[in-house]
């Protein structure tokens, strides 16, 4: 299926420390 | 519990593949020597890290534009995937600028990166944000004017997005008769 994301799941990840 | 190491750097695909393009106007270089191509992305993590660091378009000089097209389409209309289409456009008074401008774009590239327009989500090319001393505008564009169910059924979840209100309305652009204009008045094809 489509990969869709919603506003609020994508606005989680804001200012998520990159992960290494 | 904890996660085995390789689920923990799995990231966030997106459907599709992206690029950030970044235009500043120098009136020495022909227009296509000032459109640079930022970098592309393909996950949720990626978008972000890449959003948090750039300028806000807020921020950006009178005569800069960005733009987030899926990877393979330029952002002009000359590219095979844009001749046809056409876009959707907001504009945006001048003191607009600090209040609504940043959010508006966020919330633009977000519709586009989360394919929140559905199964019509495969019309979309990407979307402009212009930074002008006349009144900045932000646009999306699709990739054929003349499919009126896909681009009204985009216009109208694009308004609700925006969390523009009843009494506003928006309106479609077909690119062929923006480039084509004489005057400053571009034919509205379509009103949401």
């Amino acid at each position: 299926g489509k990969k869709q994301y919603d506003r609020e799941f994508l606005l989680d990840f804001q200012f998520m420390p990159a992960c290494i | 519990q904890e996660l085995p190491l390789g689920e923990i750097l799995d990231k966030y695909p997106l459907q599709n593949r992206w690029a950030l393009w970044f235009f500043k106007n120098d009136k020495n270089r022909m227009w296509q020597a000032n459109l640079r191509l930022v970098t592309r992305f393909s996950t949720v993590e990626d978008f972000w890290a890449l959003y948090d660091h750039i300028k806000p378009a807020s921020k950006l000089s009178c005569g800069c534009d960005y733009s987030l097209f899926k990877d393979g389409i330029e952002p002009m209309w000359e590219d095979t995937q844009n001749k046809r289409g056409g876009r959707w456009l907001i504009t945006l008074a001048k003191q607009q600028r600090h209040s609504k401008l940043d959010c508006f774009w966020l919330d633009t590239l977000l519709c586009l990166i989360g394919e929140m327009f559905g199964d019509y989500s495969d019309e979309l090319c990407g979307a402009v944000i212009n930074i002008r001393s006349k009144g900045d505008k932000i646009a999306i564009w699709t990739r054929e004017a003349e499919n009126q169910e896909a681009v009204t059924h985009i216009g109208r979840v694009y308004k609700e997005r925006l969390g523009l209100s009843q009494e506003v309305t928006i309106g479609y652009q077909a690119h062929a008769d923006t480039a084509t204009k004489s005057n400053s008045l571009t034919k509205t094809k379509f009103v949401v």
